[in-house]
């Protein structure tokens, strides 16, 4: 019943907390019962809707058994919208996963529980920039991979790992269901060459799969994080407020038809 | 006689590989010969400098012993600037390296036949977005980091930890020599608010490691890799080029004086 959804990318800064908070936000406006977990040990997910970093709150105990995830399960300002918080010793937990058994499916075996209860339509799982033992977790988890891309040449580069990394994940059964939920367009300007010829590429290559709802760059959208807030309760009139609402509609419409 | 300096902050797409890439081409410029390392499974930096990856052609082997540093080196289209290139196979070495003896120090043992050779006045090491096994042993064998901050919010929150991690790896007696080379203001837009605050806040925090240099947003800067030249090369006449002139002066001048 639930859809778990993780927005990775390896490529640094391409927009995969500010689509998971924004993403999530709107959803739960269209009354979609949302969930949004951080496995990210910069924890920007957590502070971008206004909570600060606690030592002991993460997925950390959780991923070595001592502590149940629905336990961490906090509500946020956004009516319909819960969270998981990170904090930064969840950096830690890399090296002691690896060293366990079963090591790339921990979080999903510590899912299990949010899953049977059955409480969320969506459950977004924010990842930090890398292909480590966090972002694999999330993955192997995951039954679909949100694939935010930046338009400029380095995000368009790293494009090429993403279907990899999917047959990898097959190869591996670390979960061979696993499959691409849609790339996002993000920080478009639709004033410079680089962005228009980014975007026409990633549509080459990934088709369908991308959606037509485009994110422009909007500089409200970097002011909402220091005010704890998503867009739609910083700047409600603002590009980036009306995007991510579109973004949200569409993304409900594909699912519909899914 | 060579310097050895990390680029490095966990926060992603702040402009560690641009700061890279153009400072070591504008050093090359006023004749310091330097290696650009890149240490980063997604070669930007590599393919910045116009180098398709190669499979086998990066850190890897070095890191487990079986090949030699010194015969990955290779000239670069800017006179004086040298680089060792990086493959996305790379990232296979976090895990590997996390289970060999000394792990933090793999990187600093095979770095040593060229400190020995002494080529290179500086030596630049572009790290990939994490705090994983390859980013500290970039930081292990440096004599100092250098750290692009981008002017947001997010990026804002992620320099707490920098300090820490300092500490951290003096504490682990991993290196207790490594010194905070300074922190490069990138992507700065004097027309928003939010970059002055995040300016004001830095420059408040770090004081005079704070480069008067800022580096400016520039379309050009993030065009440039598309043709993989150095932005000196790509557009010799933009603000970004002038930009890293300037830092590239002030960098030398700092060092002069240290
Ligand atoms: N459409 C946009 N317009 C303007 N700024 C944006 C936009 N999307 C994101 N940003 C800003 O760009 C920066 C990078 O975005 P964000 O942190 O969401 O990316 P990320 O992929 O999660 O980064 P990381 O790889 O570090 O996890 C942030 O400071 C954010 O506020
Ligand atoms: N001053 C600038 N003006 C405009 N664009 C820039 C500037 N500096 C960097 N960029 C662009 O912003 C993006 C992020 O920069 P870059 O890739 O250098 O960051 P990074 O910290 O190395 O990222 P990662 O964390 O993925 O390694 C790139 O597409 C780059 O071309
Ligand atoms: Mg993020
Ligand atoms: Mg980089």
């Amino acid at each position: 019943r639930s859809r778990v959804i993780a927005l990775a990318n390896q490529k640094g800064g391409v927009g995969k907390t500010t689509t998971a908070v924004n993403l999530a936000a709107c959803l739960a406006g269209l009354s979609s019962r949302t969930l949004l977990i951080d496995i990210d040990p910069q924890a920007n997910a957590t502070s971008g809707l206004g909570f600060k970093k606690e030592h002991g709150r993460s997925v950390y105990g959780a991923l070595l058994g001592t502590t149940s995830l629905p336990d961490l399960i906090q509500p946020t300002s956004i009516d319909g919208l819960d969270l998981i918080p990170s904090e930064i010793d969840l950096a830690g937990a890399e090296v002691d996963i690896a060293r366990t058994e079963n090591y790339l499916h921990r979080f999903q075996h510590a899912l299990k529980p949010v899953l049977d209860e059955g409480r969320y339509e969506f459950i977004f799982v924010d990842c930090p920039p890398s292909l480590g033992m966090l972002t694999m977790n999330g993955l192997a988890a995951a039954h679909s991979m949100l694939v935010p891309l930046q338009c400029e040449y380095y995000a368009l580069e790293g494009l090429s790992v993403i279907n990899r990394l999917i047959a990898q994940l097959s190869d591996a059964n670390a979960n061979v269901d696993l499959e691409l939920e849609g790339v996002v367009i993000t920080m478009y300007d639709s004033r410079t060459n680089l962005a228009q010829q980014v975007v026409a590429e990633v549509r080459q290559h990934f088709g369908e799969k991308v959606y037509d709802t485009m994110i422009p760059r909007n500089i409200r959208l970097s002011e909402a994080p220091s005010h704890g807030q998503p867009i739609v309760m910083y700047d409600s009139g603002s590009t980036g407020a009306h995007a991510y609402r579109e973004l949200a509609s569409e993304f409900i419409l594909r699912r519909g038809t899914a």
